[in-house]
């Protein structure tokens, strides 16, 4: 699994 | 999304449109930075463009992605094509070397993983951090400006100090923490920090920005 935050934000 | 967050994006869209507002009535881009529209163009392009690659969250988004995109090289054109007669190249001045140079560097050092992509989208977020500089250096050179002028800086500054609460928020809420985004916001929002003060200490009291 990714560690990465999901970038939803702009 | 959160209600800060929503104000924040929302504080983005009236800052664009208290831009073209002053632009589209004073028929003019004087005391506008050219530099930093131009950053921002950047910043949009290469953070947004993540579209193409089929980065699509919601809706919502892709919208206001597709806004920022081309407001932004709208905005570029108004500058350059109807009101070029009116910008003064000559106060606008700021080295945009450093600001892009540094925001490349920054990307290579903090991103989330050696990929194009991330490395893209690192560099955006650092130049937005800096991309206001032109538009203060401009302002702190000729000690003062317009009202409208100041509204949309100050709506700029609203947008990411927003943010701010949102990265709190999501933190305690969520567990969500991009610690990269954070830093660089926090970053840009202190650079408002003196700008701020004297918008709330004068233009908000119905005064003139004009620096001491």
């Amino acid at each position: 699994e990714s560690e990465k935050p999901a970038k939803d934000e702009l | 999304m959160n209600i800060f967050r929503f104000l924040g994006d929302l504080s983005h869209l009236v800052s664009i449109w208290l831009l073209l507002h002053k632009m589209t009535t004073s028929k003019s881009c004087t005391g506008i930075s050219f530099k930093t529209q131009a950053l921002y163009a950047l910043v949009f392009a290469t953070r947004y463009l993540d579209l193409l690659y089929g980065s699509w969250h919601s809706m919502y988004n892709v919208a206001m992605k597709i806004f920022f995109i081309g407001s932004s090289l709208y905005i570029l054109y108004l500058i350059k094509v109807p009101f070029k007669p009116t910008r003064d190249p000559a106060i606008d001045t700021f080295k945009l070397e450093y600001l892009v140079g540094g925001a490349l560097i920054m990307s290579l050092i903090a991103n989330y993983e050696y990929s194009f992509p991330e490395i893209l989208w690192s560099f955006s977020i650092w130049l937005e951090a800096v991309a206001i500089l032109p538009q203060l250096f401009i302002i702190q050179r000729t000690g003062e400006a317009e009202n409208i002028t100041t509204h949309y800086v100050a709506a700029l500054g609203a947008y990411r100090g927003l943010y701010i609460p949102n990265w709190l928020y999501r933190y305690f809420a969520e567990g969500f923490f991009d610690p990269i985004a954070v830093i660089a916001g926090i970053i840009q929002t202190v650079i408002y920090l003196d700008f701020f003060y004297i918008y709330f200490t004068k233009v908000l009291k119905g005064q003139k920005f004009e620096l001491p």
